[in-house]
């Protein structure tokens, strides 16, 4: 499983939250204006923050991140 | 499995319940206002609460959270 | 397997019965107005009780328990 | 595999019959009007009958049990 | 796999047929009228008669039993 | 893999061809008019044959078998 | 893997052909108009071969067979 | 994987071409009008080549052999 | 996995690419007009070249292979 | 799973992050204007970043990448 | 899983971008105008570029390689 980030400003977070009995913070990739990020699931990220105005894409469609 | 919750206020919470025998908190992850939390169910995941005025996408479409 | 439930009143109750030869109640999670709960069929949980008033969401579409 | 039943009234049935050679009832969940159950198909339960009148919800579709 | 059978009067047969090199009955669940039946095959059952007014639902629709 | 068959005379027949280097009958379960057989294939049925005026109904729709 | 056979004549077959280095016939099911063979490929059957006046339907849809 | 030929001619042939690093001709099945052979990729057949006029249907529709 | 060519002229060809870390043709297909190849990717054959005027049919759709 | 990338300039950069604790850039793949990459997601390649203008296409449709 | 490729000018490249750590061109297959390659992913070829005039093939739709 993956989904799809599109930064529309610099400074856009996608944050990579630690599988297991632990939940913190272990990545966060930072995305200037108008770069894609596309991400899957793993054996370290069970659980993804997105912070800053984004476009987030998954298998429920289609979301806008931001605080607008 | 995973679901997709976007925060509509600030202080939004996505709480982890354990699995096993025993249900009780393990980790409730806080949004601000216009962030996004795309999360799996896991091995120590088999339940999720949340509270706050938030959009949650499930496979089964979008129902929002919170106390309108 | 997954299933959602929002509250549309204080104290309603997802509550969990056990697997196996046994079926007894092992959880119930309370939940006030406005909250969701999203929960997995699991090595514990064989079946699931909803009282009070909600909706509930499956694959067979959306419920509305209570007893209006 | 699991399916939904709503009651109409009081006292509805949702009795589980025994997986394997011989088939006997092994549990009778009783529900109350309004209220909701989700139950799977286990290693113990292979088939199920519902008494009373309830909401039946399958993949094969939506059957209002009962005796109207 | 499993189908769901409505009885529409008192006293439908839903017969389970043995698996394995030899076909006979091994168990008669006698449904009222009204009363639902959701069953599975299983390690015993690879056959199943209907008899009587019942309405029948498999993956392949709806069919009416009995000698309208 | 399942099919349904509903019979609309009595004296239907439904038979199973055994598995295997050798094909010939190992039972042939008798249907009477307005009665319905869900049935496999299994471990010793890789083929099955219906004579009479019966409704069958497979994966690729429906057709009436019977010398019409 | 299955697929269905309706014979419009008396004398249609339907013939395995063996699975494996070697291709000959194993089996020719004789068929009686209005009779319909429902048949799977198996361990000993891995091409089949319809003579004579038949409807004939597998995944991709309905054939006639026959000499018109 | 399967797929259906039907003849339109006498001596349509179904050629098998072998698996492995060697491709050769092992088998060709002759057809004569009308008939329908219903083929599977084994363990021995991995390509398959259709002489003369015949109408072939695989999972990406219908398509007519023969040099019309 | 399969594809299917039919050739529009006479010498087609359906070469076979080597799987592995080295990449040659290992097997060429003549297809005369008319011709129909039904061929699998296989555990020699992971890319496939098609030579002269022909319709290829994959999941992707159909395809007019040749120099029009 | 695979993604793929076209680029509308040259220096477009389809960028590797690592798979495991640490996420890291592995590789960088620079495509030139019309050039398209189809790539995996892979043992190493757990996430993709895309700079500069392209068109990348994932199983939840077409984003335009760049800073338009 | 494969893609398809056709070319539109002579001298079109579909490289093969190796599997691993490393990421480098283990082969470029050229095609000459009309030709049409059908190629896999596989041990050795994790992503793939395509170079010069192609309609490129894959689940996402179809794409028009080069430089127009
Ligand atoms: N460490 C948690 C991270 C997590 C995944 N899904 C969640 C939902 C809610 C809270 C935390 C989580 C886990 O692997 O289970
Ligand atoms: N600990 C419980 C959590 C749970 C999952 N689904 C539930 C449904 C109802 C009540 C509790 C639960 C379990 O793993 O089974
Ligand atoms: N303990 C039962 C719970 C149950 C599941 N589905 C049911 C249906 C009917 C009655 C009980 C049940 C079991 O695991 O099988
Ligand atoms: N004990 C039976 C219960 C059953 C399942 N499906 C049935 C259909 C008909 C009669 C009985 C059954 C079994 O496991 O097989
Ligand atoms: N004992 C048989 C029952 C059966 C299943 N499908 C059938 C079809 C025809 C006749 C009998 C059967 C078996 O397991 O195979
Ligand atoms: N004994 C045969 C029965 C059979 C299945 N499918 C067939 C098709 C044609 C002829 C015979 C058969 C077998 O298992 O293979
Ligand atoms: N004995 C052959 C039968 C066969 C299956 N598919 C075919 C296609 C063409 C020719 C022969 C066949 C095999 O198992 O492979
Ligand atoms: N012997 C070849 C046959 C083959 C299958 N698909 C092909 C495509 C092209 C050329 C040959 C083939 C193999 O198993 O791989
Ligand atoms: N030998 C190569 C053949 C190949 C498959 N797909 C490709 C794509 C591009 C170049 C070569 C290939 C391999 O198995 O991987
Ligand atoms: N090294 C990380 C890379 C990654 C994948 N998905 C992510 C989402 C957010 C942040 C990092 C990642 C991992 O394999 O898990
Ligand atoms: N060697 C890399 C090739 C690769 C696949 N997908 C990629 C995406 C971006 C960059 C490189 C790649 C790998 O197997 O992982």
């Amino acid at each position: 499983e993956y989904f799809v980030v599109k930064a529309h400003d610099n400074g856009v977070q996608v944050i990579g939250l630690t599988r297991g009995q632990d939940t913190r913070f272990h990545h966060a990739e930072k995305l200037d204006r108008g770069e894609v990020l596309i991400a899957q699931f793993t054996e370290h990220t069970s659980a993804v923050k997105i912070r800053g105005r984004a476009t987030v894409m998954t298998k429920y469609g289609v979301i806008e991140a931001g605080d607008q």
